[in-house]
């Protein structure tokens, strides 16, 4: 699975996410990555994209949890994230990368590693895949 | 009012005996995308062009789960599945079980922006991007030997496996590690499985 997630100068988020799904997996099975709220969000707090055991993701709503802790809750971005990849993923393994309308970036994992790079215009950049 | 930030990613679930220019090969990826996004994003490019440029690229490489280099069912195909949404109106659109279509996430926008839904899947999505006239490729053409492999071995270990990307069957001396510890589980690697 890849994905992007992007905010631009003027506040827009946007959100993408593409995947073959799970190797050996029954043909018609559709994952989270195409589902909404669950692999892919983006509203006018953020864009979020995410990847992993796609059930789990799908079971958690994972991607609007993000935003959803962000609006009721009033956490900051990152919080959000470590708060729903700890708390809403049961035993299941993901990660996922979002950035909120005020320009920050984040991620967060419970799997063994994520392919991931972020970038911010103040010229922080990081690519990574283990913790 | 902040500036604009873009993240990418490969999928996660990753052995950890991952050999190292493997690593390096997929850092080299994702340095080329944040590059191509962030260059969109210092020419004003809107941020819902700066997801669909960034995915298709990842789509187009054979490294990740993705478009060319897509994992296999369990009869080998590919069917891919994408989506995509912007935040201001909150509009999306999304595909499934494509087999065709070169850029999935491409075609996920054209329902989003030419369609009156938001989700076409498998026959439906593969006639509506005929009529979109979107790039179009032999099922095979998504198919590496890499994947080929992966999928025997997932057959073997009658496993389903998401986005791990073990090493080739061939242990380079990156993989001493495997080597030093050959724990098997049925036939495969102990790193293949997720962990417990």
């Amino acid at each position: 699975t890849v994905g992007c997630v992007v905010v631009d100068k003027e506040g827009r988020c946007a959100a993408a996410t593409s995947t073959g799904g799970l190797m050996n997996k029954r043909s018609g099975r559709i994952g989270d990555s195409p589902i909404i709220g669950a692999g892919t969000y983006a509203c006018n707090l953020c864009g979020v994209s995410c990847t992993g055991e796609g059930e789990a993701i799908l079971r958690a709503t994972l991607a609007r949890e993000v935003a959803a802790v962000m609006e009721y809750k009033g956490l900051r971005l990152q919080e959000a994230v470590d708060f729903v990849i700890k708390d809403r993923l049961d035993e299941g393994k993901a990660g996922l990368i979002a950035v909120s309308t005020n320009g920050e970036v984040a991620y967060g994992f419970n799997a063994s590693g994520m392919f991931r790079g972020c970038a911010t215009e103040d010229g922080f950049m990081e690519v990574g895949i283990w913790e | 009012m902040g500036g604009w930030a873009i993240a990418v990613h490969g999928g996660a679930g990753v052995d950890p005996n991952l050999p190292l220019h493997r690593q390096e090969e997929a850092k080299k990826l994702l340095t080329r995308c944040l590059n191509l996004g962030i260059s969109a994003l210092n020419s004003n490019l809107p941020a819902i062009d700066v997801v669909e440029l960034v995915v298709r690229e990842l789509e187009t490489d054979p490294l990740f789960n993705s478009g060319r280099g897509s994992a296999l069912t369990e009869k080998g195909t590919v069917e891919m599945e994408a989506s995509i949404m912007e935040g201001t109106k909150r509009k999306y659109g999304a595909v499934s079980g494509v087999t065709t279509v070169k850029n999935p996430v491409s075609l996920a926008r054209l329902v989003m922006e030419k369609s009156p839904h938001s989700y076409l899947a498998f026959a439906g999505a593969e006639d509506f991007a005929r009529q979109q006239g979107v790039e179009l490729a032999e099922n095979d053409y998504f198919i590496t030997q890499d994947n080929v492999e992966m999928l025997n071995l997932a057959k073997e270990a009658n496993a389903i496996l998401f986005d791990y990307r073990i090493p080739t069957t061939a242990l380079d001396s990156s993989c001493a590690a495997e080597v030093d510890n050959p724990m098997l589980m049925n036939g495969l690697p102990i790193s293949v499985y997720a962990p417990e």
